[in-house]
């Protein structure tokens, strides 16, 4: 679909991708986390899109299985949600994913 | 206002009362923390009750001054937000306001 194509034309050019609502507080942890790291994310935020949010919702969990905001995705690859993002952080893996993308 | 009584009835008879949103992960946290504490809060899913929602979000903004979920009250006093519980709770606080409330 068109909207799909979106979406994949997006991570394609985005090391980081954060599909987000702007009301949302794990949606902000993610988008903070990886601003505290340098690491500047394209973020999506899917309430400012009129109807257009809840179909990219629907593709994004056609696409990753998850239909819940934040998702995420580093180097065009499905990270998860927030607490995903958060242990990868912890563990000490998010910033080796960042460089692969070429981030920082 | 009527709603506003409803409010005040509501804290008067509830220990703990945590008004919350079904979606919200931090609403979510709230709520089982309590449950882990053994203490069974009185929840109200402002996004289950039509367009009753946003009117008592904004009854309780002109009550404690807070606008976002989680809204958290003990003993009929304001509490905060998910992070201000936590962080009581941390601080080993949030115990012994439960206790005074006669909770567990
Ligand atoms: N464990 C997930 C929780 C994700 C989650 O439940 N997100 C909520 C918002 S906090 C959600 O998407 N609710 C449905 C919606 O907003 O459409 C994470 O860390 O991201
Ligand atoms: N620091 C606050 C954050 C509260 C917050 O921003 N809540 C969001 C949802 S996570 C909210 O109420 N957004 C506006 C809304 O849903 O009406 C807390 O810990 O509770
Ligand atoms: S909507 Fe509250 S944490 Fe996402």
């Amino acid at each position: 679909s068109r909207l799909e194509d979106t979406v994949k034309k997006t991570l394609a050019e985005n090391p980081i991708v954060v599909y987000s609502k702007t009301w949302c507080s794990y949606s902000s942890e993610v988008k903070s986390l990886f601003k505290r790291l340098g690491a500047e994310p394209f973020v999506v935020e899917l309430d400012e899109l009129g109807p257009q949010g809840p179909q990219l919702q629907k593709v994004l969990e056609r696409l990753t299985g998850q239909h819940t905001v934040p998702n995420v995705f580093i180097g065009g690859k499905h990270i998860g949600g927030c607490t995903d993002t958060v242990k990868l952080y912890r563990q000490g893996e998010l910033t080796s994913l960042l460089s692969e993308a070429g981030v920082k």
